[in-house]
């Protein structure tokens, strides 16, 4: 466990940032709402 | 090497939408009675392939009841969506589809309907009028003052009641009850009826012998009955108010 935490902890490390202006893809589901939401 | 899976299917997918309208379309064509469903929301979208260009699929959707009743002719893309102060009525389904050759057919679907809370309602519109039960006796009192009013008046074939559609009563400022039924043309004439019209058969089932009602029922204040009735099929539309009420 102590491996996995300090691998887990250098991935975040090195994550690479978004570039400015990045728009996250939307979720997959559940889709666009129509009309309204009950 | 092999090929890396497909993307699974996103809700908003051109694909996906594309199986929600078959879907919507057999849900829509296979009921008979109430209202007519347009697609709210893709929910969830699960794909299991059975082979090459064989796909199933299982839609979770969510509907909402249009003002267009089943029995109508409009096609459905040219129906309203009730709105949400209309007492907003939603439908919950979930259909299993097959897809050969991009060909998308239906192989099971189960929907259950529910309205909006009527707390919701009061909260955004205090005195909207609420969805009252089909039995309820004032609204089965309406529509049997509506749809006498209407046959004693129209000298065309007499209607009978298939079923109430939905109905909504409004305590305040004033006691009044709205009503949908739908209806169904008779072998007698209305004169025929006044006799007996009980002995009254409904023709046979012909999209032309159907129609659609609504009734306002004034209670107090005054007491005033409206109603409106369109015949579906060849037949023109017929918009019929009786004189002196509002």
């Amino acid at each position: 466990p102590v491996a996995k935490r300090a691998v887990a902890e250098a991935a975040q490390h090195n994550k690479v940032p978004h570039p400015v202006g990045f728009v996250p893809p939307p979720p997959p589901c559940p889709g666009k709402v129509r009309h309204f939401k009950i | 090497v092999p090929a890396a899976p497909p993307a699974p299917l996103g809700c908003d997918d051109p694909e996906s939408e594309a199986a929600a309208e078959v879907a919507v379309g057999y849900i829509n064509s296979h009921s008979h009675y109430g209202y007519k469903f347009a697609l709210n929301r893709i929910e969830n979208i699960r794909v299991i392939p059975q082979g090459l260009n064989n796909d199933v699929i299982f839609l979770e959707l969510d509907l909402l009841e249009t003002t267009c009743h089943i029995l109508s002719p409009t096609p459905l893309e040219n129906c309203t969506v009730r709105t949400f102060t209309d007492h907003a009525v939603e439908g919950d389904c979930d259909v299993k589809l097959q897809k050969v050759d991009g060909k998308f057919s239906v192989l099971a679907s189960k929907c259950h309907s529910h309205a909006d809370s009527s707390e919701d309602i009061i909260q955004l519109c205090p005195d909207c009028p609420l969805l009252a039960n089909l039995n309820n006796t004032e609204v089965v009192t309406a529509v049997t003052a509506a749809l006498s009013d209407y046959n004693s008046k129209t000298p065309d074939a007499y209607l009978k009641l298939l079923e109430i559609g939905r109905a909504k009563i409004q305590h305040h400022p004033a006691h009044i009850v709205f009503a949908e039924f739908a209806v169904a043309a008779t072998n007698c004439s209305a004169q025929e009826a006044k006799d007996n019209a009980e002995a009254c058969q409904l023709l046979p089932d012909d999209q032309s012998n159907f129609g659609f009602c609504k009734a306002t029922q004034v209670i107090s204040p005054s007491q005033e009955l409206e109603v409106n009735c369109q015949l579906y099929g060849h037949q023109p539309g017929v918009t019929y108010s009786p004189p002196g009420t509002s």
